[in-house]
């Protein structure tokens, strides 16, 4: 464990914590997309097979991962059930049309061909890696389509954007502090998944300075 | 490293 893997997990945990602020004190999903959430609860249910395998005591670091694992999983798991049932008529069905089948079957073919070691366990991992670097595409469209973004959906994706941004500075640190070289799948995903946040970090950065609402051209 | 230590992050 070092400061950035740290930083970006609480970085984590603050964004699903916004999101559901944005959800329970506004009363509506508008501008939230439904997909993006799905693809993340398929990323995390398949990514934390593990969690049937390890024992949480094994050590103060599988503890603290099976907490945050534990707690992922029930959040998109909540945050679907939110859109999907009790705020159901807020939510921007005709503007979160992203066809997220692509992504699923982009991921699995990748999964398929690109992996640590030709088993299930890593494949599935694999897979889940590849998903998650594109889950935010949906959101971001959505964003793009309605143009106008909420201040709290958008310090949202900023964490969210930020949390993956830190997991670099955290894989560079172990590189050299650790000696840690066989991560190649998870560096080369996580590059791609913070270089898709590059241009509504652009937008976000500007719109904090000038004081003003998000605005998407 | 091993398995356990390759899976070690979220």
């Amino acid at each position: 464990m070092n400061i950035f893997r740290l930083a970006a997990d609480v970085l984590h945990v603050v964004s699903i914590f916004l999101l559901l602020l944005k959800i329970k004190t506004s009363h509506s999903c508008a501008g939230i997309s439904l997909k993006t959430q799905f693809l993340y609860m398929i990323v995390f249910s398949t990514r934390y097979l593990d969690l049937f395998f390890t024992k949480p005591w094994h050590s103060a670091l599988t503890f603290y991962n099976t907490i945050m694992k534990i707690l992922f999983l029930s959040s998109s798991a909540y945050t679907i059930y939110l859109i999907r049932n009790r705020y159901k008529h807020t939510y921007d069905k005709v503007h979160d049309t992203f066809r997220i089948h692509y992504l699923i079957a982009g991921s699995a073919v990748l999964a398929l061909v690109f992996h640590i070691r030709l088993t299930p366990f890593e494949i599935i991992w694999a897979f889940s890696v590849f998903l998650e670097a594109v889950a935010i595409m949906p959101q971001l469209l959505l964003l793009q389509e309605t143009g106008q973004v909420e201040n709290i959906t958008s310090h949202y994706i900023f964490c969210l954007g930020s949390y993956r941004a830190l997991y670099i500075c955290n894989w560079i640190w172990r590189y050299f502090m650790e000696h840690r070289r066989n991560q190649w799948l998870a560096w080369a995903c996580g590059t791609v998944q913070t270089l898709l946040y590059a241009d509504f970090f652009y937008y976000y950065i500007l719109s904090q300075r000038q004081g003003k609402k998000l605005r998407l051209p | 490293g091993d398995d356990s230590e390759e899976k070690d992050e979220l």
